[in-house]
């Protein structure tokens, strides 16, 4: 059949009223990355390049929870992580606990091809990050005002929120099991 | 979450997940985008990338459970892709994007909505949020 490519920005408890000043900039992103993975496929570039690719477009959108758009722990943290695969010789490489890598994806990467290990995490993570000169930023890049009152909300509601859960009034503790409507 | 899956016309297939966890989740949290098998999983056969509550995920091996089906019971990309998507835990709790090495693509989840987009060489392209119909 050829070649063929598929992404997505999350899911979960998307209102089907989402108001258009939040769905039209996701939809706008979503078709951008699509076309920008599908000139890269065109151009016969390698599967891999193209995940890496598209994966970098989307964590740089604010709109999803990955990159600068990644959400906040309980103690009001960043802990990006990423993985990436290749299909023809398993060759992996992923990464966990990451609070200042800019890409996550392209450090994974990294552990897969420079590495001989498949997973590193936090903060050896990041010392492989800086010894690879890869792009870091400051923590205001990564916490925002939004994430910060997400936060807030999801505290108050005493649950933890998938990525597109609407907060809602506090659940009762069902075998403390996170609600995410 | 965000992820990719692509496969070119020579069959190579490859996939990419990256997130940045849970609103509130606890500091140290592992999810399933970097455990490969579970959020994130590439072979001869397909690429699959998972989005979702990562527990579920994780127990559920997601990734690897769509290339297992075709490997092993033979079904095709979507009939694995949804098999494995339905098996995986309560509704509410993941989707996935995938790819098949002969370029077939399917985007099941049994949340409300998922942001999602593929396209193919014939000219096959879906930009969605919610199911279509």
């Amino acid at each position: 059949m050829g070649w063929a490519i598929a992404l997505h920005g999350g899911g979960g408890d998307i209102p089907i009223d989402l108001p258009d000043e939040l769905r039209i900039p996701r939809e706008t992103a979503l078709r951008h990355c699509l076309d920008l993975g599908v000139s890269a496929l065109k151009s016969g570039k390698h599967p891999l390049d193209v995940t890496e690719l598209v994966v970098r477009e989307l964590e740089n959108h604010p709109y999803f929870n990955a990159g600068k758009g990644s959400v906040l722990t309980a103690q009001g943290t960043i802990e990006m992580e990423a993985s990436i695969m290749d299909g023809k010789t398993k060759r992996c490489g992923a990464v966990s606990g990451l609070t200042t890598v800019v890409n996550p994806v392209s450090l994974a990467r990294l552990v897969m091809e420079k590495t001989p290990h498949i997973y590193l995490a936090f903060n050896s993570a990041e010392a492989f990050a800086r010894a690879h000169g890869v792009e870091t930023a400051e923590s205001t890049y990564f916490i925002t005002p939004e994430n910060i009152e997400r936060l807030k909300q999801a505290k108050e509601f005493n649950r933890v929120q998938l990525d597109y859960t609407a907060p809602t009034p506090k659940q009762p503790e069902i075998g403390g099991d996170s609600q995410i409507g | 979450t965000v992820g990719c899956v692509a496969v070119d016309s020579a069959g190579n297939t490859a996939a990419a997940t990256s997130t940045g966890g849970y609103v509130n989740k606890m500091a140290g949290r592992i999810g399933d985008s970097p455990l490969i098998g579970a959020g994130t999983y590439a072979n001869h056969l397909c690429a699959v990338s998972a989005t979702g509550i990562g527990e579920y995920i994780i127990r559920a091996t997601l990734a690897r459970e769509v290339a297992a089906l075709m490997e092993y019971k033979g079904l095709s990309l979507t009939e694995a892709a949804a098999y494995a998507v339905e098996q995986s835990g309560p509704r509410g709790t993941c989707g996935l994007v995938a790819v098949s090495a002969n370029g077939e693509v399917a985007m099941p989840y049994n949340t409300n909505g998922m942001f999602r987009a593929c396209a193919r060489e014939d000219g096959y392209t879906e930009v969605a949020i919610w199911p279509k119909n």
